[in-house]
C-alpha cells in the first residue's frame, strides 16, 4: 500500500458517497445516468467475487463490501425509490455496444482462462468505459449540476492516482499487471476532456455547460 | 512476482 493507492481508493470512495448523498439529499437523480450506475454495479460484482474465495486484508474486504453495497444502493435509488426523477430520455447510450465487445475481449485477453479470472478481466475492461453513458448524457443535455461534476472529478482522479500507484509498484516492488495498466490508461484518458472543463469552469465557480 | 498474481487492489 502506497500513498497513491490509498488516496486513489479514498477518492473512489468519496465519488461513490458524493453521488449517493446528492441523490438522497435532493430526492432526485436528475442528470445521473442509471446505465453507468448499472455498469458500475456489474463491475464491482464481477470483480469482487473473490470475496467468497480469498481473504487479503480487513481493509480490502471492507472496502469491497462498501463499494459493492453503495453501487447497488445507487441503482436502487435511481430505478426504484426516485424513479420518477430519472431522466431516461437523455440516458440513451446503447450499453450493449460496451458490454458485448468487452465480454469478448475478456475471453480473448486475460491472465488465465478460468471463470473467476475472466470475470475479473471483464470487470477491469468494463470499468474503463462504464462512465461513457454518463458522459454521453452530459453531452446530450449540454450541462451538469456542480455536485455531479465533483462526483465525476473524484471518480476520474481515482484511476489517475492508480496509474501513479502502478508506476510506484513497478519501481519498488517489480510488480505490474498489464491488463489493469492499459485499461487504467484508457479509463483516465476518457476523463481528460472533463478534467479540462472542471478546472477551467467549475473550479472558477461556473456551472458546467457545453457550448451548443 | 508473476503478472496478475495477487489481487490486493480494488
Amino acid at each position: 500500500m502506497n500513498v497513491f493507492r490509498l488516496t486513489g481508493d479514498l477518492s473512489h470512495l468519496a465519488a461513490i458517497i458524493i453521488l449517493l448523498l446528492k441523490i438522497w439529499k435532493s430526492r432526485s437523480c436528475a442528470g445521473i445516468s442509471g446505465k453507468s450506475q448499472i455498469l458500475f454495479a456489474l463491475v464491482f460484482t464481477t470483480r469482487y467475487l473473490d470475496l467468497l474465495t480469498s481473504f487479503i486484508s480487513l481493509y480490502n474486504t471492507s472496502m469491497k463490501i462498501i463499494y459493492v453495497g453503495c453501487a447497488y444502493a445507487t441503482v436502487y435509488l435511481i430505478y426504484a425509490k426516485f424513479r420518477a426523477t430519472y431522466d431516461g430520455n437523455h440516458d440513451t447510450f446503447r450499453v450493449e455496444f460496451l458490454v458485448v465487445p468487452v465480454g469478448g475481449l475478456a475471453f480473448l485477453v486475460n491472465h488465465d482462462f478460468s471463470p473467476l479470472e475472466i470475470l475479473w478481466t471483464f470487470s477491469i475492461y468494463l470499468e474503463s468505459v462504464a462512465i461513457l453513458p454518463q458522459l454521453f448524457m452530459i453531452s446530450k443535455t449540454g450541462e451538469a449540476e456542480t455536485i455531479t461534476t465533483h462526483y465525476l472529478f473524484c471518480l476520474g482522479v481515482y484511476r489517475a492516482l492508480y496509474l501513479f500507484n502502478w508506476i510506484w509498484r513497478f519501481y519498488f516492488e517489480g510488480f505490474f499487471d498489464m491488463i489493469a495498466i492499459v485499461a487504467g490508461v484508457v479509463q483516465t484518458i476518457l476523463y481528460c476532456d472533463f478534467f479540462y472543463l472542471y478546472i477551467t469552469k467549475v473550479l472558477k465557480g461556473k456551472k458546467l455547460s457545453l457550448p451548443a | 512476482p508473476e503478472e496478475g498474481d495477487e489481487k490486493d487492489e480494488l
